[in-house]
């Protein structure tokens, strides 16, 4: 009797990729990174581990890039901060689990996992989120750990150009609107 | 955003999402990624799908819980399901983006529609794809 079948799928964002504005290293890089990550998933569950771990240890490594808009390298809110959101969800018990607009969090998405295995909640967010994450032993960081000059520079053209057309999100038609 | 899915050895998928949101975000804005059911859904009956893109888009047409009932109440596939409610739905709203979603017989679907998608997957043969534009 062979081993049952596992497979994962991850994503590192959507949107106005451009070609042109991307070298070959970079790309390179990219790959890298989202090959690393979806082998290490595979390889946890393979050897058994179970689905929210392999989701879990995966979108961690992701978190940890700062190529990525979450975790290291998230964008920043207007205000020259980091505010992340994560969530999780389990299809046999239906179980799942969210934190949203938490800035301390080392790892949203294990705040995520946390709230779905370990509280009656489903989301929790903000201050409330990062009291309950610190409670109960999460990794705890200063904002600025999320910190990357180029989504700084990102913040820097979107409010340059929300200030040309008008005040408020109907002037976010950049590349800034995708999460 | 960041994002997996999973088929694991015990038959559950499983879905995730993390996220540093939108550039510029003011008022504790939040878009899809934490919503359940919007941004992040799984259900061992029908599939398990993490969604990146215009997150207010993604919230009002609950992209991620709409793909999973298409499979579980019309019987369609995983790829049409997934490829009508982002290469239909979402884009005649408006709503640029992309989602992965797997199912519970490991059939992987990745559609998106916008320019591309940082997207790779493993599947049940060990066969391993890594990509970013459409081709």
């Amino acid at each position: 009797q062979g081993k049952p079948p596992v497979a994962i799928a991850i994503h590192g964002g959507a949107g106005t990729i451009l070609k042109s504005s991307m070298t070959p290293e970079k790309e390179a890089d990219y790959k890298k990174v989202l090959t690393h990550a979806v082998k290490h998933g595979y390889t946890l569950l393979q050897k058994g581990e179970k689905g929210e771990v392999a989701v879990v240890e995966t979108i961690k490594i992701l978190e940890s890039s700062p190529l990525f808009n979450a975790g290291i390298g998230a964008v920043y809110t207007f205000d020259g901060e980091h505010e992340l959101d994560a969530s999780i969800m389990h299809g046999g018990s239906k179980n799942a689990g969210a934190v949203a607009g938490v800035k301390t969090i080392r790892s949203p998405i294990e705040a995520a996992l946390m709230v779905m295995n370990e509280s009656p909640h489903v989301m929790l967010s903000g201050k409330g989120a990062e009291d309950y994450a610190k409670e109960n032993g999460l990794e705890q960081v200063d904002n600025s750990v999320f910190d990357t000059e180029f989504r700084k520079q990102a913040l820097d053209k979107a409010k340059a150009r929300m200030q040309q057309v008008s005040n408020g999100y109907g002037s976010q038609q950049g590349n800034e609107r995708f999460g | 955003t960041v994002g997996a899915v999973v088929l694991d050895s015990e038959g559950n998928i499983v879905a995730g999402t993390s996220t540093g949101g939108m550039t510029a975000k003011r008022y504790g804005r939040i878009g899809d990624s934490p919503v359940i059911g919007a941004g992040t859904y799984a259900d061992n009956e029908s599939c398990a799908v993490s969604a990146t893109g215009h997150g207010e888009y993604f919230i009002r047409y609950n992209v991620a819980a709409d793909i999973c009932a298409r499979m579980k109440y019309q019987g369609l596939s995983l790829s049409d399901a997934a490829n009508t409610v982002v290469n239909d739905v979402l884009v005649k709203a408006g709503g640029d983006g992309g989602v992965i979603a797997i199912d519970a017989k490991g059939n992987v679907a990745m559609p998106f529609n916008s320019a591309g998608m940082y997207r790779a997957s493993i599947d049940v043969n060990g066969n391993v794809k890594v990509a970013i534009y459409k081709d």
